[in-house]
């Protein structure tokens, strides 16, 4: 069957929130590995933050609260 | 706080509106403004003044997308709002998304007195917060502007940068500033109990634990599901042959349809068949198996058959007539897995309906983990 667009959508949400409220990064190259482990820790650092089950994956009740409304406080770290 | 000490080294700052939303007129977007900084002034030494042109410490300042900080909003849902910690230039500034619907004192958008309050607490020193009731947890929840006071964590957070407001009026003390419900104090008495679609949700004050298929409780305020719904409710209860949620508070019910309250309601506590007498509940569950639902005020109970539209007759009896074993007054009741939950205060009674006994006397924290 077709693939489902709500499914790209998701992904692309997750990746996009995670960089923005969590600093993911992008690495690029063949440690293609590396870059799951890092998404998995800001998954887990956001789901501890919020009193989630902590699973380093996105579930549905993880993916609710990143569709919530919110303030988009810019990292200080980098405005300094 | 954003550590580091990133505080303002003085407590007379600025601010300018820099333009409007059309959303509101201009006077009710610089009276929200104002009430919002007000929040923050109540419980600190900081003061306000507005300025109407130059360099202010805190400018304030509508935009939609790109707006000129390498921040760009990402239109109408999302990020509503941000801010930047205290430092010179951009530092103090906050930026709202002119994308989405910003109101005053409606319930559909956003009020701009609560977005705004949490945004001048960045702009003031504060970080995101993880206590679901704070004014600066991350994601926004709908409350009262006309009731609000800035909650516990709030105000510790702010004070320990610039300390406590000392020049308050001793014959208008503050209201006390609220705390969240913590599950891991032992003397904890909840509101209420029920279940819902298969989960079960505990009620305190103006939040709710939701415990799911995980196990792990998260907790939300009660307006964050429900908007219309009220807090620091007396008793609650599922109807799953309706699949409705009922809430009750002093004389009045409300019946809730997934995140909406159904056409109708709130309605008075003698819709439920209750003779008018009766002015308070302490708690409420609905038996799926005899299809009645029990209403409890303290010791004594009333019961309500579901099928019949009647109130059974010979009603209300003792607690412990009808429940063997069950001591106190009841403050929060509901039925789960074919066992009968019955809180009196921080204790709770296991009863079987099938053995007519208490199985167990359990602590809140076998249902509710701390």
């Amino acid at each position: 069957g077709p693939i489902s667009r709500q499914a790209d959508n998701d992904d692309a949400l997750i990746q996009s929130y995670l960089k923005k409220f969590y600093n993911l990064t992008e690495q690029t190259g063949p440690h293609s590995k590396g870059r799951t482990n890092h998404m998995s820790e800001k998954i887990a650092e956001m789901q501890k933050f919020f009193g989630l089950t902590v699973t380093g994956t996105v579930d549905q009740e993880t993916l609710q609260v990143m569709k919530k409304p919110r303030c988009g406080v810019p990292e200080v770290a980098q405005y300094t | 706080t954003f550590g580091e000490g990133l505080k303002w080294p003085k407590n007379q700052l600025t601010y300018r509106i820099v333009n409007y939303t059309p959303d509101l007129s201009q006077a009710e977007v610089d009276s929200v403004l104002g009430k919002a900084l007000q929040v923050w002034a109540r419980v600190t030494p900081l003061k306000f003044t507005r300025i109407s042109s130059g360099d202010a410490d805190i400018m304030i300042s509508f935009g939609a997308g790109s707006h000129g900080d390498y921040y760009p909003f990402d239109g109408p849902g999302g990020t509503l709002a941000h801010a930047f910690a205290p430092s010179a230039g951009i530092g103090g500034d906050a930026h709202f998304d002119e994308d989405e619907l910003f109101t005053s004192s409606s319930t559909k958008g956003y009020l701009l007195f609560l977005v705004a309050a949490h945004e001048f607490g960045h702009s003031l020193g504060l970080s995101h917060s993880s206590d679901p009731g704070a004014l600066m947890y991350p994601t926004y929840s709908y409350r009262d502007p006309n009731t609000f006071v800035l909650p516990r964590d709030d105000v510790n957070g702010i004070q320990s940068l610039y300390g406590p407001n000392t020049d308050v009026n001793p014959d208008k003390p503050a209201p006390p500033p609220p705390v969240t419900p913590d599950a891991c104090d032992p003397s904890l008495v909840l509101d209420a109990v029920s279940t819902l679609r298969g989960e079960k949700i505990f009620f305190k004050n103006s939040f709710f634990w939701r415990i799911s298929g995980s196990g792990q409780a998260e907790q939300h305020l009660i307006k964050s599901f429900w908007t219309d719904a009220p807090d620091n409710i007396d008793a609650a209860y599922e109807n799953t042959a309706q699949d409705k949620l009922y809430l009750i508070k002093d004389q009045k019910v409300w019946a809730l349809f997934g995140y909406d309250l159904v056409q109708g309601y709130p309605k008075s506590l003698s819709s439920l068949g209750l003779p008018t007498k009766v002015k308070k509940i302490s708690a409420a569950l609905y038996d799926k198996n005899t299809r009645k639902t029990l209403f409890f005020t303290d010791n004594y109970y009333y019961s309500y058959d579901e099928s019949r539209k009647v109130m059974d007759k010979g009603y209300p009896k003792l607690v412990e007539q009808g429940f063997p074993g069950v001591t106190g007054k009841i403050t929060a009741a509901f039925q789960y897995n074919g066992l009968t939950y019955l809180y009196s205060g921080n204790r709770v009674f296991e009863y079987s309906p099938t053995s007519k006994k208490v199985t167990r006397v359990l602590s809140n924290s076998y249902l509710l983990p701390c």
